[in-house]
């Protein structure tokens, strides 16, 4: 998955997140067109009920706006599966509620709550915080892979802000 | 002519350097976007790779929408990070048009008239990923683009295909984040033992490493094909065609008639109130109401900005993480709402039902997962 977050100078924001669901899909290549198949239905693993013809699955991605009264706008959104929400919650809050730049934002470590509702702390979370959440009865779960990604533009003090995240070695361009 | 004294040469000294300094920073700032040191002034493009995003602002510099920059990055992104999309995959698009109003297209891929009897059954039972031409949904990329393109380009739509059709055709060093997931050994095997070694893989079958050169010439020919053509040439035309054969001689089931009946799903997004601020989400079956639930659950806690001592994080985390267990229990409310309950997700931007679950928080423990009514999860999945 893939999100990409732009502003031009006419005032159009664009929120988009994009996917082949997992790794490379299903890893099914065409040799006629050179294109890589998703592996979609798999998102529907887990459903009791048969399928439907049309039928959409569930997702994590959630292209989001967010504008503040003064018109202030921010378009972000992110990649990396389950941890889609989690890494878009915590970028938000960082961001309107603690008051971090968006770059910080981003950047900061994350607490992954699986489906198991075990706890997964991002290298270079704070240990003490850590230490005070355990003391709380939190379970810690060994999640290896995180891959939470989050791309964001918005106008901050009069200027436009653009960050891709530097866990995908990402880089933002503008003028 | 009076000579200087030593501390009057220093202070001379002293200014020209704050001159210069002031010179470089007002050149850099005329550079970046004037007055905007840490920014950008007119706009600006935030994608997975430095190239795509260049890409992107490139098409914006020639006068390009917003649209315009975002397809041209993602088409950019399909050959950057082939492990993340594609034109074989499907978007969620949020658009902000100059009014103000917020449209959702979603384009996710669908399920195909026909699909495997009993799929489901197929489904891993551990944590492990879906390989297979089962699994494989109608895409919905061309489609989408070409709906948001036609409401909101700017630019001739083979324009935003020039520059990957470029890289596709001459191709690009291993990009590093690619190089980095490919490195690792399950990746390799993954790779190695699938179709997708044809393009993947050097001329004695082992996946790219990262001094390599990564081309996708039939990839080109196909963009070049759609660029000239339009949509209609996948949808409708030789690649789909051609498509759909390549899924049969793979075992899968798309026909040409999944691509025709492929439609754009176009509807207002939902709007939730977070204080003085608006959050408009994509509606289900995206992740918005479930981000839109904890965000909701967490609005009403106190937050010290700037520096929270670490008691204050403890809490503010702790209140959090309780957030997502009991979004956790919420997400098979997520389902696609044409097919199922229209109002199966509502209930998580109500405001009565947020603070109903607000209240269920403790302020220093936790739960048994029944608590969160997070009863036989679905696994979890790195994308």
């Amino acid at each position: 998955t893939t999100h990409v977050s732009v502003m031009d100078q006419n005032g159009l924001v664009v929120s988009a997140t994009s996917t082949i669901n997992q790794l490379f899909g299903g890893a099914v290549y065409s040799p006629r067109t050179g294109i890589i198949l998703n592996n979609e239905l798999a998102d529907f693993c887990k459903r009791t009920t048969t399928l439907q013809a049309g039928e959409r699955p569930p997702s994590s991605m959630a292209p989001t706006i967010l504008e503040s009264k003064s018109g202030g706008v921010l378009a972000i959104g992110g990649s990396g599966g389950s941890m889609i929400t989690t890494a878009m919650a915590l970028s938000i809050i960082n961001h309107l509620w603690l008051g971090m730049s968006l770059k910080d934002a981003i950047a900061a470590p994350i607490v992954f709550v699986d489906s198991e509702n075990q706890v997964n702390f991002e290298k270079g979370f704070n240990e003490n915080v850590r230490d005070g959440l355990k003391a709380f009865g939190h379970k810690v779960g060994n999640w290896n892979f995180f891959l939470n990604v989050v791309n964001a533009v918005g106008t901050e003090n009069g200027c436009i802000s653009a960050i891709s995240d530097n866990r995908k070695l990402g880089k933002s361009a503008g003028y | 002519m009076a000579k200087c004294k030593p501390w009057q040469k220093c202070c001379c000294i002293f200014l020209a350097l704050i001159c210069a300094a002031a010179l470089v920073c007002l050149c850099i700032a005329t550079i970046v976007g004037e007055g905007c040191i840490s920014g950008f002034k007119h706009a600006a493009v935030a994608a997975d790779s430095k190239l795509c995003s260049d890409i992107g602002k490139e098409m914006l510099l020639q006068g390009g929408s917003a649209v315009d920059g975002a397809i041209a990055a993602l088409l950019c992104t399909s050959v950057v990070n082939p492990q993340s999309m594609g034109i074989g995959g499907g978007s969620i698009l949020a658009i902000r048009n100059k009014t103000g109003n917020v449209t959702v297209y979603n384009f996710r891929e669908t399920v195909p008239k026909s699909f495997k009897t009993n799929l489901l059954s197929d489904c891993p039972k551990e944590f492990r990923f879906s390989t297979g031409s089962q699994w494989i949904g109608v895409p919905g990329e061309l489609r989408g683009y070409e709906a948001v393109h036609k409401l909101y380009g700017k630019l001739p739509w083979a324009k935003l295909f020039e520059p990957t059709i470029k890289l596709a055709r001459k191709g690009i060093p291993m990009p590093p984040y690619l190089s980095q997931i490919m490195s690792h050994s399950f990746v390799k095997m993954h790779v190695e033992n699938s179709s997708l070694c044809e393009v993947l893989c050097n001329k004695n079958n082992v996946s790219l490493g990262k001094e390599e050169i990564l081309k996708f010439p039939k990839l080109a020919e196909t963009m070049e094909t759609i660029a000239k053509q339009g949509a209609d040439a996948f949808y409708n035309g030789k690649i789909g065609q051609d498509l759909i054969q390549d899924i049969k001689n793979a075992g899968g089931t798309l026909s040409m008639e999944d691509l025709r009946s492929f439609k754009v799903q176009v509807e207002n997004a939902w709007t939730v109130p977070l204080g003085n601020i608006r959050m408009h989400i994509p509606p289900p079956p995206s992740g918005g109401p479930l981000l839109a639930f904890i965000l909701g659950i967490m609005k009403d806690y106190p937050f010290t900005a700037g520096s929270p001592n670490v008691n204050e994080k403890i809490q503010m985390y702790h209140h959090y993480i309780e957030a997502v267990k009991f979004a956790n229990g919420q997400k098979k409310s997520i389902r696609d709402p044409i097919f199922s309950d229209r109002k199966s997700a509502n209930h998580l931007v109500d405001p009565s039902f947020i603070n109903r679950i607000r209240k269920m928080i403790s302020p220093n423990s936790t739960h048994e997962n029944t608590y969160y009514n997070n009863v036989e999860p679905p696994f979890d999945n790195f994308g």
